[in-house]
């Protein structure tokens, strides 16, 4: 499946059932915190929203995508295709590389 | 280009010398070792066209400044491999040398006869991550070598001027460079 994603159904079902996948994905890679951020009550807290959307723009950027800021077709396929397990150096985010130096 | 954050170059005297080895325990048996040195002797061999660096194979693992294998899920790096695609390699910054490479994935070295539909062309993913460990990160270039995804069976052979400027900007310009031969290869390729 992830050699060749075929993404037939529509932006929405992608966003709400794939989701948490594509969360880990940032962070394996850098975009998003390793951890989400919490209130005191342990809810997420209301600026996850906004982080995850600036962990799309920023992937959008580094990967050479059309700068959407939404998960669309483009995206995903980038984010299924197979990579270098290297973080990407702008995502901003602690890396294994820069903990290495 | 990217660098990594500092910049992390090899410092040593010039002209450079870098070795290379395989680790003997941790290969993949359906692909002839000699194909496998022969794939890397041509990655290493790109890099050194553009840069004055060489790259020299040794059989002394231990005291290799590059150290190559093959491994498998968690192999004691904090960064596990996830079996068939997703991630295919990781390699680290200068000066650590090391270079990991997922033994999940089906590794070819020759598409005619290896058929499998998730086949990933090992030359491809060597160059790129000897680009790491020269002190490259990922480019937004969709054609540089340093660009972070490869598809099964797709082939990224050819160093991009935007590779060449970014190795050339930490380690200077091989004097048998020219920008002409990089442009007749792109041209060919293109053709290709």
């Amino acid at each position: 499946a992830r050699s060749t994603p075929d993404y037939t159904s529509n932006q929405t079902q992608i966003q709400t059932h794939n989701i948490s996948e594509i969360k880990k994905y940032f962070r394996r890679f850098g975009y998003l915190p390793l951890q989400d951020h919490h209130n005191v009550s342990g809810d997420t807290t209301f600026d996850e929203p906004l982080l995850f959307k600036s962990a799309i723009l920023r992937y959008q950027s580094n990967l050479g995508l059309p700068i959407t800021g939404k998960l669309d077709i483009e995206t995903v396929s980038m984010i299924m295709a197979p990579r270098c397990g290297v973080p990407d150096s702008d995502a901003s985010h602690q890396s294994m590389h820069a903990r290495e130096n | 280009y990217v660098f990594f954050p500092g910049k992390p170059r090899w410092s040593r005297d010039v002209p450079m010398k870098l070795t290379y080895a395989f680790s003997k325990e941790n290969l993949i048996d359906y692909v002839n070792i000699s194909d496998i040195r022969a794939v890397f002797k041509r990655a290493f061999t790109k890099w050194g066209s553009v840069i004055p660096v060489s790259f020299v194979e040794t059989d002394d693992y231990g005291f290799a400044d590059i150290k190559i294998g093959f491994y498998r899920g968690d192999h004691g790096d904090g960064e596990p491999f996830d079996g068939v695609l997703g991630v295919l390699a990781h390699s680290f910054t200068p000066e650590s040398g090391r270079f990991h490479l997922d033994a999940a994935e089906r590794w070819a070295v020759d598409f005619k006869t290896e058929k499998s539909e998730v086949a990933v062309d090992l030359e491809s993913v060597a160059i790129h991550e000897i680009g790491h460990l020269l002190g490259l990160s990922h480019s937004s270039v969709k054609d540089a070598v340093m660009y972070p995804t490869l598809k099964p069976r797709d082939k990224k052979l050819d160093l991009s001027l935007d590779d060449v400027n970014g190795v050339q900007a930490l380690y200077g310009s091989n004097p048998n460079f020219t920008l002409s031969s990089l442009l007749e290869s792109d041209i060919s390729a293109n053709q290709a």
